[in-house]
């Protein structure tokens, strides 16, 4: 029988480990400005 | 297995800049009043796949108008955006786009613009002149003997009124009225405009020669008037200006809607 426990710990276990100084990128929108914020 | 959708576009991906650029230039192409706008920023893209080299493309649009009246031949890219203390006019736009085998065409497109407002411009710099209301009285004398003025000096044709692009009013120190507006040559040289200024009409769209003017009339602390019109010469293919030749004046509120 699958418990949500079981599936708490499986899921801390997959954890991809993220690198030390990982950076997420930018999200994707809104773009950059190109003149000026109003 | 099937292939994995392609991960969703970046707003500042080539491919969204690019849908954003021809998007731009479909919307100066196809405005008829006031100043050519350009692109500040993507707000979002959304693509939806209709099937192989077929895209529908969603583009939110922040765009910022430059200082080139919108039948200016002036190429966008050579356009200067308004700054923020001169009272910056921005563009709001949705446009629904198709890209079908890499070319793009537009579906839809819907514009809105508005200036900046007063208590933001006088934050930054509160002694900037900000424009004028609509229908205020002394933009439309000042733009009335601005023109009058032009016409009784000018030796080449008759001017007309086409619409007023915009007009700030200083009242500290001196009392300044600064005003833009578009003009378009008629039939009849100014000297003829003296005796039957009825008989005279724009030119007709294969020889139409519009141009733009701006005014400075100072009324305190002494009374001058500057006009200075530059007429861009016939331009082909001349834009549809079914919508240009109404007959009265109207000064283009900045808050407009186009669709």
């Amino acid at each position: 029988a699958l418990t949500k426990k079981a599936v708490a710990e499986a899921a801390q276990h997959d954890k991809v480990p993220r690198p030390v100084g990982f950076v997420p990128p930018p999200p994707p929108c809104p773009g950059k400005i190109r003149h000026f914020d109003i | 297995v099937p292939a994995a959708p392609p991960a969703p576009l970046g707003c500042d991906d080539p491919e969204s800049e690019a849908a954003a650029e021809f998007a731009v230039n479909y919307i100066n192409g196809h405005n008829h009043h006031g100043y050519k706008f350009a692109l500040n920023r993507i707000e979002d893209i959304r693509v939806v796949h209709q099937g192989p080299n077929n895209d529908i493309i969603f583009l939110e649009l922040d765009l910022l108008e430059t200082k080139c009246p919108i039948l200016s031949p002036t190429p966008l890219a050579n356009c200067t955006v308004r700054s923020f203390a001169e009272h910056a006019v921005e563009g709001d736009c949705d446009v629904k786009l198709q890209k079908v085998d890499g070319i793009f065409s537009v579906v839809a497109s819907n514009c809105h613009s508005h200036a900046d407002s007063s208590e933001d411009i006088h934050k930054v710099c509160p002694d900037c002149p900000l424009l004028a209301k609509m229908n205020n009285t002394e933009v439309l004398e000042t733009v009335s003997a601005a023109l009058n003025d032009y016409n009784s000096k000018t030796t080449d044709s008759y001017l007309r009124l086409l619409e007023i692009g915009r007009a700030k009013i200083q009242y500290h120190p001196a009392h300044i009225v600064v005003t833009e507006f578009a003009v378009g040559a008629t039939n009849c040289s100014a000297e003829e405009a003296k005796a039957n200024v009825g008989a005279c009409q724009l030119l007709p769209e294969d020889q139409s020669n519009f141009g733009f003017c701006r005014a400075v009339m100072v009324k305190r602390p002494s009374q001058d008037l500057q006009v200075d019109c530059q007429l861009y010469g016939h331009q082909v293919p001349a834009p549809d200006i079914s919508l240009l030749s109404w007959p009265g004046v109207t000064y283009i509120h900045p808050g407009q809607d186009t669709s």
